[in-house]
C-alpha cells in the first residue's frame, strides 16, 4: 500500500494497459 | 530464453516515438521558460519511458516493487541518453526533441546548466566518436535499467519472493549483456577490439549516473526555489530521489 501511494502514477502506468500515448 | 537476434528487435521495437514539445517558444528564454520546457518534456517521456520498460523482455516478470524501483533509480539516466543518441549526429547541440534544440550558450540563462550541458555535450562526442550504433544504444539503455546500484550492491532480498524477482533481473542483465557482444561482435572488429568496445561503452555508464545525479540535484534546487513548478509523474519520481 505504501508503495502504491508514494508512486501513485508510476503504480497506475506500470498497471494499467491504456496506451500511455492517451495518458500523455 | 530469447535468441538474443530476437531479444536485440524485441528491445528495438520497444523504442518510444519521437516525442514533440508542442510549445509556442519564445525566445531568448527566461529561467523559468526554459526550466518549464525541459520539465514539461521530461514529464511527456516519462510516461513513453514507463511503456519503453514494460516491453522489455521479462521487466514485467519482475515484481511490481523491483519495476518501481528500478524505475525511480534510473529515470534521469534514461533521459539522458536518450537525448545524447537524438544528438550525437549534431555536434554542440543537445536535440531534447524535433522542436526543442538548444546549444550549449543558451544554458546560461538558467544557474548551474551550462555545466550539465556542457557534461551532456562531452559525453555525446565521445558516443560520436566511438560511433555508437542503434543496436549498442538500445542494450545500453536496458543496461542502465537494471543497474541500480542501491538494488545490486545494498540491499538484500529478505522473501523468497524478493529473491526470485532479483534471481530474474539478474538473468534479465545477462541476456542484456549478452545481446550487447552479440551487437559488438557483428561490427567486423577483432576479438581484441571487441573486448575493448564493450569496455569503451560500459564505462560510459558511470558517466552518465554522474550527470544524472548532477541533474537530480539541479532540478531539486530550481524546484526549491520555486524556479519551476515540478508535479505529476517527473514530481513524483524526483521525489522519490530526494
Amino acid at each position: 500500500t505504501s508503495l502504491k501511494e508514494k508512486h501513485k502514477i508510476l503504480h497506475q502506468l506500470l498497471q494499467n494497459s491504456t496506451s500511455p500515448v492517451d495518458l500523455a | 530464453h530469447l535468441h538474443l537476434e530476437e531479444f536485440i528487435s524485441r528491445i528495438m521495437e520497444a523504442e518510444p516515438p519521437e516525442i514533440y514539445l508542442m510549445e509556442d517558444m519564445k525566445k531568448p528564454f527566461t529561467e523559468a521558460s526554459m526550466m518549464m520546457s525541459l520539465t514539461n518534456l521530461a514529464d511527456k517521456e516519462l510516461v513513453l519511458m514507463i511503456s519503453w520498460a514494460k516491453k522489455i523482455p521479462g521487466f514485467l516478470e519482475l515484481s511490481l516493487a523491483d519495476q518501481i524501483h528500478l524505475l525511480k533509480c534510473c529515470w534521469l539516466e534514461i533521459l539522458m541518453l536518450g537525448l545524447m543518441w537524438r544528438s550525437v549526429d549534431h555536434p554542440g547541440k543537445l536535440i531534447f526533441s524535433p522542436d526543442f534544440k538548444l546549444n550549449r550558450e543558451e544554458g546560461q540563462c538558467v544557474e548551474g546548466i551550462m555545466e550539465i550541458f556542457d557534461m551532456l555535450l562531452a559525453a555525446t562526442s565521445r558516443f560520436r566518436e566511438l560511433k555508437l550504433r542503434r543496436e549498442e544504444y538500445v542494450c545500453l539503455k536496458a543496461m542502465i535499467l537494471l543497474n541500480s546500484s542501491e538494488y545490486l550492491c545494498t540491499s538484500s532480498p529478505q522473501t523468497a519472493e524478493e529473491l526470485e524477482s532479483r534471481n530474474k533481473m539478474l538473468r534479465l542483465l545477462d541476456s542484456v549483456i549478452d545481446a550487447l557482444v552479440w551487437a559488438i561482435s557483428k561490427l567486423g572488429l577483432t576479438t581484441q577490439q571487441q573486448t575493448l568496445r564493450l569496455g569503451h561503452l560500459t564505462m560510459l555508464l558511470s558517466h552518465i549516473r554522474h550527470m544524472s545525479n548532477k541533474g537530480m540535484d539541479h532540478l531539486s534546487t530550481m524546484k526549491r526555489k520555486n524556479v519551476v513548478l515540478v508535479y505529476d509523474l517527473l514530481l513524483e519520481m524526483l521525489d522519490a530521489n530526494t
